[in-house]
């Protein structure tokens, strides 16, 4: 199972649609400071239903929405789109190819999408349950969490390791 | 709930100092300790890394890339508990020199055969040991898109400039 | 003590305001802010950076590089209202790619006249930029000893080969 | 005023004597993960007369003294001493050249000096007083400091506006 391609439309800095297409090897983003790599794996997150604004360096929903820059106006709306191969049947649907979508509009309301059809987000965990892949889950690693997870703050660390249990 | 913990605790424990000696070397000493004479499920979790014959008496005396190595052990321990199909690591190697960025690439390598790996990197080495490189860039002021990524110097990573496509 | 306070904090302003410019553009824009109807001695201060065109409705939607640059230069500016006549930097370069790294070797050069700067770093240009390079190593495990530093092709910090003096 | 030159034996990793010297302009500390840089920086902060061991990354005053490896034994002191230019008279000696000097020993005894000759602490720190040299000065940058300016804890960046002031 792995991830096969990513549309991103109005999240973050993606004001103009951008396509990713992965393989299910090593792939690499790069590119220069600010530029939108972090908001790429901000996307992914979102889109498989993380819930906490924190987690994507928001302090409210409309925050993940393009907001603007000296020569374009805020777009009023957030999309994701995320297609799963699901090659080894892992995931418990008939499809061989899942599609994940996710909408946000600055009045606050959310759609969410599995194969292009509404549905609601529990649908999205439930199907990602035991899967591994919730958006809690370790599926990602950055430099803050190994501040965290070395940190002397017990509960921090004990926290990650009742997650996994 | 006490059962489970403890089971998913010596999981976690096993990985890490499998992992650890990947990461390292494999003379190297690690371990997991719960803390003696608490309730498992309040006891503080102590981390024990002795790198290259080294003795700190806590992970607060190593170096900023050994604790980054550290760090992504157990992380990478906990994840193995729960695998998730993928894995997004974000500029974790930036603390890293040379040689542990091609022992961080060489973990993620064998990890490769069972889990997509997208890595966000500034790293030129770590660059190189992707399957496929996926530019981000601002062309346009505080707009992100993608382009294509050039090396010079035939298939080895220069320097990655990165050119409109 | 409050006029004292709010002297030091307009001369940190205006430093930050200088010192971000030069590390960013001279046309982005940035501002330090107390906290309004609150007590000057326990307000807090507010930090607004808006590099590149970007409207970043707070300092935590930047990126791990712009946030980096936008501290660094507000932790200059804090030092220079009572400059050391020494400054050591410990891989705060880390986070920043190429462009930056420039600027930010830029900026310690113009300050170079007044300060004496030891910078630990892991980054080739951050190398190129010293007058001076001092080698660590560890030939003997555990045990710290300086070594004479060699570089490939001349003045050009290709790759720093570490080796025994 | 420049820092010329520092010697550290027996401190953190440093179980043979070190000797470094600086020239006034930008001097680079370089080498590989783990092998004494950040080690060098504490040394510096511990001779100008540290006495938060939390700032050296130890939680005892003894965790500064080499404690040894697989084929060496523990030592029993630590020590550094500094030599300061004062080409420009700013400390308050009639000498050109300053001499600062600390040990600590196992049994938690320490000495400093000046020049040479025994002294108090206060001695030390007078002496810099009002030079912004003062070991809580802001002449150690480091990444860790980055993460505190920007943290929303409002009391964090206010203590470090405040000691400025
Ligand atoms: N809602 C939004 N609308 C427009 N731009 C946004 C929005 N949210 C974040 N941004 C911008 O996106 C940029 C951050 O991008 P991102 O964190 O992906 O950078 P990055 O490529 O990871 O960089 P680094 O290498 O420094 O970590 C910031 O400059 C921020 O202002
Ligand atoms: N009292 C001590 N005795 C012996 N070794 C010590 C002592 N205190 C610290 N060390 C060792 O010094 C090493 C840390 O060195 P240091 O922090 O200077 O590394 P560094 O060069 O800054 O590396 P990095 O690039 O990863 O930041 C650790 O491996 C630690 O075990
Ligand atoms: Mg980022
Ligand atoms: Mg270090």
């Amino acid at each position: 199972m792995y991830l096969s391609k990513l549309e991103i439309i109005g999240f973050k800095s993606f004001a103009q649609k951008v396509n990713l297409s992965f393989d299910s090897g090593i792939s690499a983003i790069v590119g220069p400071n600010g530029c939108g790599k972090t908001n790429i794996v901000d996307a992914i997150r979102w889109v498989l239903g993380e819930q906490r604004y924190s987690a994507l360096r928001s302090e409210k929903m409309e925050d993940v929405i393009f907001n603007g820059t000296k020569s374009r106006k805020p777009l009023g709306m957030a999309e994701a789109s995320l297609v799963i191969e699901n090659n080894k049947g892992i995931l418990p649907s008939e499809y061989t190819q899942v599609t994940v979508g996710r909408r946000v509009y600055r009045s606050g309301e959310s759609e969410y999408l599995l194969n292009k059809v509404p549905c609601r987000l529990k649908d999205i965990l439930d199907l990602f349950m035991d899967t591994g892949m919730g958006a809690d889950a370790y599926s990602v690693i950055e430099l803050k969490m190994v501040e965290t997870i070395l940190s002397d703050r017990t509960e921090e660390r004990r926290r990650l390791f009742e997650e996994a249990a | 709930a006490q059962a489970k913990f403890l089971e998913t605790f010596e999981k976690i424990r096993q990985n890490f100092i499998e992992t650890f000696k990947s990461l390292f070397d494999s003379g190297d000493e690690c371990d997991l300790k719960l803390e003696e004479n608490v309730d498992p499920l309040e006891a503080g979790i102590d981390i024990i890394a002795k790198p290259r014959g080294k003795r700190p008496t806590s992970i607060h005396l190593l170096s900023g890339g050994e604790k980054t190595l550290t760090a992504t052990a157990l992380l990478f321990a906990i994840y193995l508990v729960k695998p998730s199909p993928f894995c997004i690591l974000d500029e974790v190697d930036a603390p890293l020199d040379d040689a542990n960025i091609d022992r961080f690439t060489r973990i993620i390598r064998k990890f490769a055969d069972n889990t997509q790996f997208i890595v966000v990197t500034h790293n030129k080495r770590t660059m190189e040991a992707a399957n496929a490189l996926y530019g981000v860039t601002m062309e346009e002021e505080g707009v992100s898109k993608l382009v294509t990524v050039r090396f010079n110097q035939g298939s080895q990573v220069q320097s990655a400039a990165v050119v409109s496509g």
